[in-house]
């Protein structure tokens, strides 16, 4: 464990308990993509289904289970309980663009072509693109409330760190993963145009608000 | 060399 990797873990931490207290406080998930929310779910069940077979550590398997529980909470808050605000006419992506491609791809390239290489390799090229029905819902809309730009740059940033972490353990540990570095850099680069926005204009108190 | 990681990450 290095500084970047857990400051990457706690503001993901971070990015998921906004989401949930916003959409809590609020009680509602407008501006929030429900097939973004879908495809993290997605991300973590098909990545944490090692909980069964490999041990870590404490911390490990504590994060992996609130994370689920908290992508599972998200999408039982926006189907279920606050189903009325969600902004379903503007949430048009279509998942199985991206679903389709991800799966097939983590069957060509992959470490081993066993099923639970393949489904940990499948979650992470589908979590590199997994923000993008919210990055469209926003441009759809052609705003985000503050408090979604925070979920949103909290949600950037943890990958982002995750590369400084992936650099460090390179030099200082000789280990490294191409596939989690590669996907990790996509990641990261879908995130740039929103961070430019969020600095420019969020941080100095405007509302982000895309260019008619 | 640099050895590929298991998949110790979050």
């Amino acid at each position: 464990m290095n500084i970047f990797r857990l400051l990457g873990d706690l503001s993901h931490l971070l990015a998921i308990i906004i989401l949930l207290v916003k959409i809590w406080k609020t009680r509602s998930c407008a501006g929030i993509s429900g097939k973004s929310q879908i495809l993290f779910a997605v991300v973590y069940t098909s990545r944490y289904l090692d909980l069964i077979n490999a041990f870590i550590s404490p911390y490990n398997t504590i994060m992996k289970i609130v994370f689920l529980a908290a992508s599972y909470g998200t999408i039982y808050l926006m189907y279920m309980k606050f189903k009325a605000t969600y902004d379903v006419n503007h949430d048009t992506f279509r998942i199985e663009f991206l679903i389709a491609p991800a799966a097939v791809l983590a069957l060509i390239v992959n470490h081993a072509f066993e099923p639970l290489e393949i489904l940990w390799t499948f979650s992470i090229y589908l979590e590199s693109v997994a923000i993008l029905p919210q990055l469209f819902l926003v441009s759809k809309t052609g705003e985000a409330e503050s408090i979604t730009s925070h979920y949103l740059f909290m949600l950037g940033s943890y990958r982002a760190l995750y590369i400084f972490n992936w650099i460090y353990r390179y030099y200082a540990e000789n280990h490294y993963d191409l596939i989690a570095i590669v996907a990790g850099i996509v990641q990261t680069v879908l995130y740039c145009d929103f961070f430019y926005l969020y600095i420019t204009k969020v941080l100095k108190g405007k509302k982000l608000q895309l260019p008619a | 060399q640099p050895q590929q990681h298991p998949h110790d990450e979050l």
